[in-house]
């Protein structure tokens, strides 16, 4: 089915080794974490 | 050369969370109604740099209410954010703040609170009880009856209804309705009270002098009627007081 291998596909790409020196991206500057829940 | 211009602050950067912190003791500190609100979300940060170690910050939050009404002494990190289930209510609020030389102050707030929609409320949980209004005729019989029951058997001063923090009805299983409310210590006894409850003044208004109630009504299948008052001033809880109960479980 199309949500498996969606699946498939995106564990696959897990596993593509990062280059070295690889910085993830900085998270959104804002809004910020939700502490409790979100209404 | 010119500095280059500061990176844009992040709403999870430490300097954002201490203002927040700052923001939040603010607000509390400075409201006299309702309940404490503790921090949900710094919504977006602005930085508009004064001069050297002169910074004025603009902040954005989303606060929810927490269980302690504002005249509880229990500091803020004891209090718990009331659940979804129980019919949230957020705020939001725009600050204003400067920083100098490390020192945070607030300049001005701003706040407006909303209850959640009932809609989402009943979509998680269809049975629970809702918000309604404060004064709705039910509420308001039942904190009344609540009050004067609750005068009735203590041996404290009389006490005096300040203001309904929050109330609930739920229709199904049982009709029950739920209040929550402040109250104030008179210079009146009960026995005084009766004869002449115009004559009973408030206490100063010291936090001892204040305290809080918890009722509920229950108006089907069988009445029934819970009343729990805890004064500030002491530490050790009321016990419950029941009335006209039917079920003594």
């Amino acid at each position: 089915s199309v949500t498996k291998r969606a699946v498939a596909e995106a564990a696959q790409h897990d596993k593509v080794p990062r280059p070295v020196g690889f910085v993830p991206p900085p998270p959104p500057p804002c809004p910020g974490r939700i502490r409790h829940f979100d209404i | 050369v010119p500095a280059a211009p500061p990176a844009p602050l992040s709403c999870d950067d430490p300097e954002s969370e201490a203002a927040a912190e700052a923001a939040v003791n603010y607000i509390n500190g400075h409201s006299h109604h309702g309940y404490k609100f503790a921090l949900n979300r710094i919504e977006d940060v602005r930085v508009v740099p004064q001069g050297p170690n002169n910074d004025i910050i603009f902040l954005e939050l989303d606060l929810l209410e927490t269980n302690c009404h504002i005249l509880s002494p229990t500091p803020l990190v004891n209090c718990t954010v009331r659940s979804f289930t129980e019919h949230a209510v957020e705020g939001d609020c725009d600050v204003k703040l400067q920083k100098l030389d490390g020192t945070l102050s607030v300049l001005a707030s701003k706040c407006h609170s909303h209850a959640d929609s009932s809609e989402d409320v009943v979509q998680v949980c269809p049975d629970c009880p809702l918000l309604v209004s404060l004064n709705n005729t039910e509420v308001l019989e039942a904190v009344s009856a609540a009050l004067n029951h609750y005068n009735s058997k203590t041996t404290g001063p009389y006490l005096r209804l300040l203001e309904i923090g929050r109330a609930k009805i739920q229709y199904h299983p049982a009709h029950i309705v739920v209040a929550e409310f402040a109250v104030g210590a008179t210079n009146c006894s009960v026995e005084e009270a009766e004869a002449n409850v115009g004559a009973c003044q408030l206490l100063p208004e010291d936090q001892s002098n204040f305290g809080f109630c918890r009722a509920a009504l229950v108006k089907r299948p069988s009445p029934d009627l819970q009343v729990d008052c805890q004064l500030y001033g002491h530490q050790v809880p009321a016990p419950n007081i029941p009335l006209l109960s039917h079920d003594t479980s």
